[in-house]
């Protein structure tokens, strides 16, 4: 099954 | 010192009852530009960007910028109070930790005044890049809330597909599959109407449900809905307000290990 991935593994925290 | 002022109450009450089921909490961030918010959902797995622009409302002022935490369910039970045609005011200076929204009738016979008290939030805010994206695809949104409600009674999850003729929304349950396919369509006495693919390498990706059904809270603020997706990347759910801004939803992919 494929796993949720988080928004911080896109976009960096500024 | 921050003013702003809006002709209709009702639509800072929409945008945020769209807004306050996937985040409770967050902050506006008020400057000579407008307003804006960025807040992820508890579980960080999407992302809200609101953004009102200052020439959007009927009177704006922001001598300098102001950052305003709110528990959004506390504000909609205030702005639940403005009546259906009423303007709203907001008022706050950086001296007491309120913020004042004020409700006038049409006829200015009738003037409410409620007071939230502001909080401090420490939140994580996330840089987002200008990207191109691989399909943009722009539908009724009411059009995209039946898919993702009609799909939500089938599957946790949503395969969306782009190619060049069509855009294809899949999900699979115990009880069986869906698949639900709109073609392009330009064609239409409205330009709210139109199904609009623009395609510049072809996308599948998988989506929570249950994230874009709550996106599609805010169908009633925009006719139609823009989604823009890229493999591997977050899809953007955009809902423009018109002559003011956006409310945008980013949501993160399922993705194979």
């Amino acid at each position: 099954a494929a796993r949720q991935s988080r928004m911080a593994a896109f976009f960096r925290a500024v | 010192m921050f003013e702003a002022q809006m002709a209709q109450a009702a639509l800072l009450k929409q945008i945020i009852e769209s807004i306050r089921e996937l985040i409770t909490e967050a902050t506006f961030e008020v400057s000579g530009t407008g307003m804006m918010l960025q807040a992820m959902d508890s579980s960080h797995v999407s992302l809200v960007a609101l953004n009102l622009r200052s020439d959007g409302f009927q009177l704006f002022r922001a001598d300098r910028p102001f950052s305003m935490g709110m528990n959004l369910n506390h504000m909609a039970k205030m702005l639940k109070c403005a009546g259906k045609d009423d303007t709203l005011t907001m008022r706050a200076d950086e001296a007491n930790d309120l913020v004042t929204f004020l409700f006038e009738s049409p006829g200015n016979e009738r003037l409410a005044e409620f007071e939230l008290k502001l909080m401090d939030i420490t939140s994580e805010n996330l840089g987002i890049p200008d990207a191109e994206y691989s399909a943009t695809v722009s539908m009724p949104s009411a059009e995209f809330q039946r898919i993702v409600k009609d799909l939500g009674s089938i599957g946790d999850t949503v395969e969306i597909t782009v190619t060049k003729d069509d855009v294809r929304f899949a999900a699979s349950g115990d009880i069986g599959n869906a698949t639900i396919k709109c073609r392009q369509l330009l064609d239409t006495e409205k330009p709210e109407d139109r199904t609009l693919i623009e395609m510049v390498e072809p996308v599948n990706l998988t989506f929570a449900l249950r994230y874009l059904i709550n996106f599609s809270k805010a169908t009633s603020l925009a006719p139609s809905v823009t989604i823009k997706l890229s493999t591997e990347m977050p899809v953007v759910v955009e809902y423009k307000l018109s002559d003011i801004g956006y409310v945008r939803f980013y949501l993160a992919p399922k993705i194979e290990d």
